[in-house]
């Protein structure tokens, strides 16, 4: 962990109570390892340890605070300031019914997502629409369906229409006298190097009008995280991210480089399969958990 | 003229760059980093071909490549949720069909919503039969009816699809241990494979999940299922450092069709592409 690591880098130092150059070198070169071991994007990792070894030369050793915790306190302040503020709301709709959109590469955990967005709304008094467009992938709708029942929320069968900007335009058909609070769209995984499949997406975002999308970002993701989701966010843009699978023992170094780069919000954590096992974004606990 | 033995740091910088974007890892791409400072100290006739080099390094890593020698009767196979496990696997039952073998395929993931539904599809699309269960059964009780109905239904390769499950979750790798003990009781564990199947997007945390699961039931492949997406893969090398897994296949696309044998040279060529 960080921590160890410090306290080999340290140990001089404590002796002589000044960080010298090489002193900083060394620190710097543990928070750059620890951040790529926790997946933070390469690039994302050089700027940081570039404007950390800035703001640690510039300070003074004081007298009364050890140069490790000093140290540690201005990796934690540039993380946190990074990662942002928690309680960014989902957008809503002025008046009416506001439409939310799911979106991710194969496999991230969307249409677990929408089941959990949708009991958590539904949990909140507000009256939920689930739509699959997702034609492609075996069983996506009924898996939708089965989780819409599951989270007390309504389910729209696209009756077997398999184009999904028909699936949209039907929905608007059919929402039109209902008052829904939400209607939640789950979309079919693709790959960010896809360009029929992203040409489709934004096809259905032209159509659908979202009020908010949601990029659905596998914690677990490695170097090519950041290119995947901008991909997403030039080709239809994203206004909120999920940083799924946390509950198991991944770093999710994701969040820092999308946060960083794209200055998205994460707003919300996976952390299970259940759809009790979603919950707002904390960014003071996803700055300790990639420092490790 | 000016033979070259230094590295300049720019050239190692771009080195690390390279390795670590293809999802390295760092004890491996320190590795390297280490070996080419050496190797260009050492020897006086270097040329610019530090990428040669790394080349002959990784393949080193990689296990050789092997034939299938003994029958295989039963394929388990596992994964964390969303890796790709029931699409390879229907891509595998296709491949193992037309290769001449009665492939029968198990339900196990009695879990997820819909999960023996999009089975269900796949056996239909390929006429393979599958044993199914009701929602919420033991995955074993699944797994010991196909065992028990394979001789009947005259089929001579079982392929078991089982739930996402994260390697940190004992209970569910409790689980995974008990379907091996209930394998074990019908065949012999030559003719048991176990497969692991890895999203080619993962990073840092592929080589935990493969050393949790090869302590669980014992690896005896790995797939790296999404290979036509963006990432490198380059994790499986620290896994074949550590626990001397091979990878078999790469998935390259959600068709049935999408299915390609690993190759050591193509994949460390794809690298530094
Ligand atoms: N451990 C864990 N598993 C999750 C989480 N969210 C979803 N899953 C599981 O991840 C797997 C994939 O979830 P899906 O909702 O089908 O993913 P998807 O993005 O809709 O997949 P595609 O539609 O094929 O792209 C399933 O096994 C889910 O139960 C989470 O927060 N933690
Ligand atoms: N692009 C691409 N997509 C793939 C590949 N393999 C699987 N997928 C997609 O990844 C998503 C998840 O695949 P599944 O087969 O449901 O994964 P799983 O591991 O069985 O998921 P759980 O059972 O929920 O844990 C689906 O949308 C698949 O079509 C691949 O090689 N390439
Ligand atoms: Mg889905
Ligand atoms: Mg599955």
């Amino acid at each position: 962990s960080l921590g160890d690591k410090f306290n080999n880098v340290f140990r001089y130092i404590r002796g002589t109570g000044k960080m010298s150059e090489k002193n900083i070198d060394e620190a710097v070169r543990s928070v750059k390892m620890a951040l790529l071991e926790a997946d933070v994007d390469y690039k994302v990792v050089k700027d940081f340890v570039a404007d950390v070894k800035k703001r640690v030369i510039g300070q003074e050793v004081t007298k009364n605070i050890l140069p490790e915790q000093q140290f540690v306190k201005i990796i934690h302040e540039e993380l946190t300031e990074i990662m942002g503020k928690s309680n960014i709301d989902l957008t809503c709709a002025n008046i009416g019914t506001t439409y939310l959109m799911v979106v991710g590469i194969q496999g991230s955990g969307k249409t677990t997502a929408c089941g959990k967005l949708a009991f958590l709304l539904q949990s909140q008094k507000k009256k939920v629409l689930l739509v699959s467009t997702d034609i492609r992938r075996p069983a996506a709708i009924t898996q939708l369906k089965i989780l819409a029942k599951k989270a007390n929320a309504s389910f729209f069968d696209p009756e077997g229409e398999k184009d999904p900007c028909k699936i949209v335009k039907n929905v608007s058909e059919y929402v039109r006298h209902k008052d829904y609070d939400y209607v939640i769209f789950d979309t079919a995984g693709r790959l960010e190097l896809d360009e029929p499949l992203m040409k489709e997406l934004t096809q259905i975002k032209i159509i659908l009008k979202p009020h908010e999308i949601l990029f659905v970002a596998d914690s677990m993701m490695g170097q090519s995280a950041l290119k995947v989701a901008r991909s997403f966010d030039e080709n239809i843009g994203v206004d909120g991210v999920i940083l799924n699978k946390l509950d198991g023992d991944t770093r999710g170094g994701v969040a820092l480089s999308v946060k960083k780069v794209l200055g998205k919000p994460i707003k919300f954590m996976g952390l299970g399969e259940k759809l009790v096992d979603l919950e707002v974004f904390h960014p003071e606990r996803l700055a300790s958990r990639i420092l490790g | 003229i000016v033979l070259k033995n230094t590295i300049d740091e720019d050239e190692i910088e771009e080195l690390e760059e390279i390795l670590i974007t293809a999802d390295m890892g760092v004890p491996i791409t320190m590795e390297l980093i280490d070996s080419v400072r050496a190797k260009v100290k050492a020897s006086k006739d270097m040329t610019d071909d530090i990428y040669g080099f790394l080349r002959e390094s990784l393949r080193t890593y990689l296990p050789d490549e092997w034939k299938e020698t003994n029958k295989v009767k039963v394929l388990l196979v596992f994964g964390v949720n969303g890796s790709g496990k029931t699409t390879t696997i229907a891509k595998l039952a296709k491949k193992y069909k037309d290769e001449g073998r009665k492939v029968l395929l198990a339900a196990a993931d009695t879990f997820r919503a819909a999960a023996v539904e999009q089975l269900r599809v796949w056996s239909k699309r390929l006429e393979i039969p599958m044993i199914e269960k009701a929602d919420g059964a033991d995955p074993s009780s699944v797994i010991y009816e196909a065992l028990e109905g394979m001789k009947a239904r005259g089929c001579d390769l079982l392929i078991i699809d089982t739930a996402g499950r994260l390697h940190t979750n004992k209970n569910l790798m409790d689980e995974m241990s008990k379907m091996k003990r209930t394998i074990a009781q019908h065949v012999s564990s030559s003719e048991l494979r176990t497969q692991m199947i890895l999203d080619a997007t993962t990073g840092n945390n592929g080589l935990m999940q493969a050393r949790q699961f090869d302590k669980t039931i014992g690896i005896d492949e790995l797939i790296l299922a999404k290979f036509d997406s963006s990432a490198k893969g380059g994790f499986i090398f620290s896994i074949a450092r550590e626990l001397k897994l091979p990878v078999k296949y790469l998935g390259i696309g959600e068709g049935v069709d999408d299915l390609l044998p690993f190759s050591r040279d193509d994949f460390i060529e794809a690298l530094f592409e």
